[in-house]
């Protein structure tokens, strides 16, 4: 295979285990289905609101426990989910769907999968027009075949965005994003014959990435405006987080 | 602001050690 950079084997070494992963989100959703048992069946979208915020304590938690961002103040490691939470919790559903999903389906990360035909049929225009661009994304990550190192070297990138307002620690934050882009280049050079326009490209999937993500946050602002989301959650908190 | 937070505060504090 191609060489690893040992920065980016440092990142990979970084990335949690999916099956542990799994198994530690399917326990909380049996855990938190007791309580749904006593009143109703719990609407799908709750069901996805509990997924997407366990998935995003996950992302707390490796950046917690990852290299650069351990050496970070608390207060800059706020700053940095804060703006970049909503990209990370997307790149991690999409990701998913490159490594392991197959076509027309989106794979959960409790191992399930779901028609995308059917979330399109039963979702309304906002909902169902997130879906077909992230299913285009997909489709172009999946012609580019990124591959797991590059996710786990593109995941940095995001959180280590030194253009977040008011760092404390700014100087160490634009230099660990400029080691993950001479990383992610190095190692795009050694697997791809196409070189730098891969790269490019690789680049133009992570605006759209942005842009996605955005979109998916005035979703689920729309939803708590509707009293469609549930509270208390680190999810429902980020997203206050952001309007603050 | 600083309540709005707690949840990341405390996930991000959290002792291991504990």
């Amino acid at each position: 295979g191609p060489r690893i950079p040992q920065l980016v084997l440092e990142f990979l070494h970084c990335d949690p285990d999916e099956l542990q992963l799994r198994r530690k989100i399917i326990a909380r959703l049996q855990q938190e289905q007791t309580g749904w048992e006593t009143h109703r069946d719990p609407e799908t979208f709750s069901l996805m609101c509990t997924i997407a915020d366990q998935m995003l304590c996950s992302i707390v938690e490796w950046a917690r426990t990852s290299i650069f961002f351990r050496q970070l103040k608390v207060s800059d490691q706020m700053k940095l989910l804060h703006h970049g939470w909503s990209e990370l919790l997307l790149l991690d559903i999409i990701s998913r769907q490159i490594l392991y999903g197959k076509e027309g389906s989106l794979l959960l990360v409790t191992g399930q999968e779901v028609e995308l035909s059917d979330i399109v049929f039963h979702a309304g225009p906002a909902l169902a027009s997130l879906t077909q661009r992230g299913q285009k994304l997909v489709e172009k990550l999946h012609i580019l075949k990124v591959d797991r190192q590059e996710f786990s070297c593109i995941k940095f990138f995001i959180l280590f965005n030194p253009d977040v307002k008011e760092l404390e620690d700014h100087g160490l934050i634009k230099s660990v994003q400029e080691q993950v882009e001479r990383a992610l280049l190095e190692y795009t050079l050694t697997t791809s014959s196409q070189y730098l326009s891969r790269f490019v490209d690789l680049l133009l999937c992570l605006s759209e990435l942005r842009s996605l993500s955005t979109l998916m946050e005035d979703y689920l602002n729309f939803k708590h405006l509707s009293g469609e989301m549930p509270c208390n959650n680190l999810l429902s908190e980020m997203l206050h987080a952001k309007q603050a | 602001k600083k309540k709005d937070n707690a949840l990341l505060r405390y996930l991000l504090d959290k002792d291991d050690t504990v």
